[in-house]
């Protein structure tokens, strides 16, 4: 052990462990989620190459087969919680994602909530039986977030009872989703849907792509790989375009919005049933602000315990880093920060299990502010924690931008959250607007309720504040 | 001139009720933007796209409230005096940088005067001074082991120099004391000069 590091640990004036139970929501949490870690760590099955030491297939091939014996695995071991298998899962992937990650966080939830009966007897035993590996495809070369802009069209065909899918441009080609490129066989395309000569807007799909046994793409898809990117190097982030593919009429999810044979389209009863998703990845994206944070403050604070440098008093031992203002400066805030959003990331998660029950129930009260908060969370953090996480890197000197250090993966891993699931500006906006709106309530005097009632305060205030 | 509210900086929340306020003051100045452009007969959608940059700093401001208000309201919940300690410190350490970092709307909304912000930043660096002794136990806590870091610098035992020297000696580029480049092309470049 090093010494400086030892002396570090004397020093402390609080009990590590039991800070450990408190940012894990208690002893018993500590102990199950080190017990699952050491399943991992003792599992000569995820012996691995360092990635960095790897080319980009054989990458993707070493995440495919960590993936692989993920599943496996842990289906062995009984794990069942949701916050078990992250644990799970978080320790074997390390600092990269995993290359079926779309699988779980997006193609699976997406049938459990949107499937009708018969098609929940179809589509999910395939799914979770893994003869149907599938993604969710959203996202096109030429448009993001903003939902009604995307241009892949689904045309019911009431003659053959089928819908005809098309990448109609350029710019309409799926791409980005994750799994796409070489993993999946099947994809939750999202496309507008038109029938009987209307256009209904977005409506979800389940598209076959591979052959479920060649893994060979089907007639009119044509799908690929997008190429190297920033990081996400075990990923296969890829591009889908479809000509003229035709599905069922059975392959629209048809929980909500249904097509009858003859064509005749029935609404959902609610445009919010997609919030619900939606501030559920935003609020796991706050946690992982807190968690890239704390992985970065980590190597860069026991990194700065240990490097000597320069002088403060002439003719004295190099002092550590960690003793310059200037280095505290730097790191002692983020360190903070990456505290404040650990809590956060806790109570957004409570806050959606909390009301979670009330949407099923279809109870929306509270859904409009947890839908503004979690975008605007969303942005908050992962923009506060994307330039963190460089300033705990350029803290490192010239070791910083050696990948040993982990600082360059933990970067570019997790900037993209900055983008995904919603561009953070778009998702400010989104805040902006309940905040609005919830401003002109509270001057036409109205009382608000929950965490934006201070707006009403700012009315009485300024009354306060003028002089008379 | 409003007379700015007393501030004791070093009650929480106070200084949770300053971030409110600031808060508060943007959203109204987002929504005065969008009037204005209204009363010069703009559409609606136009209004909004021109007062964008206020809306993006209310919502930052809002979200930024948020933090630091269940940041401290979390400090409520901690039972052990060392930690409450410690966290309370880090708790204050955010919110005052939070404050310094963005002077300007706190400034510009009357909430805080120059002279309150040089206490401020006087006092960012007694809390630095704070935390100093407890830096690697707090990102100890964050109890990351070793294999999810994947951190020749950040090992827990600290014996960073001849780790990095034995990953260095494991890269594929070493795998050859003379890379086949040198005679690939170094060495007939020396007989063709």
């Amino acid at each position: 052990m090093n010494p400086d590091i030892t002396k570090e640990r004397l020093n402390a004036t609080f009990d590590v462990e039991k800070l450990i139970n408190i940012l894990d929501g208690g002893p018993e949490k500590t102990k199950r989620r080190r017990e699952i870690e050491s399943m991992v760590l003792n599992d000569p099955d995820f012996k691995e190459e360092d990635p960095n030491f790897l080319s980009r297939s054989e990458r993707y091939e070493q995440a495919v087969r960590k993936s692989a014996q993920m599943i496996l695995k842990i289906r062995e071991y009984g794990i069942a919680d949701p916050d078990e298998i992250y644990h799970y899962k978080n320790i074997a992937m390390g600092n990269h994602h995993e290359a079926m990650g779309l699988q779980f966080a997006m193609f699976l939830p997406t049938l459990y909530s949107q499937c009708n009966p018969q098609q929940a007897r179809k589509w999910i035993p395939l799914a979770e039986s893994f003869r149907v590996v599938g993604t969710y495809a959203q996202t096109e070369l030429g448009h993001g977030t903003h939902l009604r802009g995307l241009e892949t069209t689904a045309t019911y065909d009431p003659a053959t009872q089928e819908f005809v899918l098309n990448s109609p441009t350029i710019s309409s080609i799926k791409w980005w989703p994750g799994g796409l490129g070489k993993t999946s066989n099947h994809a939750i395309v999202l496309a507008q849907l038109y029938t009987q000569g209307n256009c209904h807007g977005l409506h979800a799909f389940i598209v076959p792509i591979r052959d479920m046994d060649t893994h060979e793409p089907l007639p009119g898809i044509v799908v690929g790989d997008i190429g190297p990117k920033f990081g996400f190097n075990e990923v296969d982030n890829g591009f889908l375009k479809l000509e003229n593919v035709r599905i069922p009429r059975e392959n629209m999810l048809m929980k909500y919005a249904k097509v009858e044979p003859d064509g005749t389209y029935e609404k959902p009863p609610s445009s919010k049933l997609t919030y619900g998703t939606m501030v559920f990845i935003r609020s796991i994206i706050v946690g992982e602000s807190a968690r890239a944070l704390s992985k970065a403050c980590t190597i860069s604070i026991r990194y700065s315990a240990v490097r000597h440098q320069s002088e403060i008093k002439p003719g004295s031992p190099e002092p550590q880093i960690l003793d310059y203002q200037t280095q505290q400066y730097k790191l002692f805030p983020v360190l903070a920060m990456a505290y404040a959003f650990t809590f956060v990331g806790q109570y957004m998660k409570q806050t959606y299990l909390r009301i979670s029950g009330d949407i099923n129930a279809g109870d929306f009260s509270e859904l409009p502010e947890l839908h503004a908060l979690s975008a605007g969370l969303k942005a908050f953090t992962t923009w506060a924690a994307n330039s963190a996480i460089e300033v705990c890197r350029m803290s490192c000197g010239g070791h910083g931008y050696s990948r040993s250090s982990a600082l360059p993966d933990i970067y570019v891993e997790f900037t993209p959250t900055c983008t995904y699931e919603g561009e953070n500006t778009v998702m400010m906006l989104q805040t902006a607007r309940y905040l609005v709106k919830s401003y002109k309530q509270a001057k036409a005097g109205q009382r608000l309720s929950g965490i934006v009632s201070y707006l009403n305060e700012a009315e009485h205030r300024r009354v306060q504040v003028q002089p008379v | 001139a409003a007379r700015p509210p007393v501030v004791d900086i070093n009650d929480l929340a106070g200084l949770v009720e300053i971030y409110k306020l600031r808060a508060s003051y943007l959203v109204e100045l987002a929504a005065k933007s969008i009037q204005q452009e209204l009363q010069r007969r703009k559409s609606q959608e136009d209004a909004w796209n021109n007062s964008a940059i206020e809306l993006v700093r209310a919502s930052d401001a809002h979200c930024h409230y948020v933090v630091v208000k269940l940041f401290t309201e979390k400090l409520g919940e901690i039972g052990d005096t060392a930690i409450h300690s410690v966290t309370s410190t880090l708790a204050l350490l955010y919110t005052l940088h939070g404050i310094t970092t963005n002077s300007g709307d706190f400034l510009q909304a009357g909430l805080l005067t120059v002279p309150q912000m040089m206490q401020i930043s006087a006092r960012i660096k007694e809390l630095l001074c704070q935390l100093r002794p407890n830096a690697v136990a707090l990102v100890d806590s964050f109890d990351l082991h070793d294999k999810k870091l994947n951190s020749v610098l950040g090992r827990y035992d600290g014996n960073v120099y001849e780790h990095m020297f034995d990953w260095a000696r494991r890269s594929p580029l070493n795998a050859t004391e003379v890379h086949e480049s040198f005679h690939k092309y170094l060495k007939p470049l020396r007989s063709k000069l």
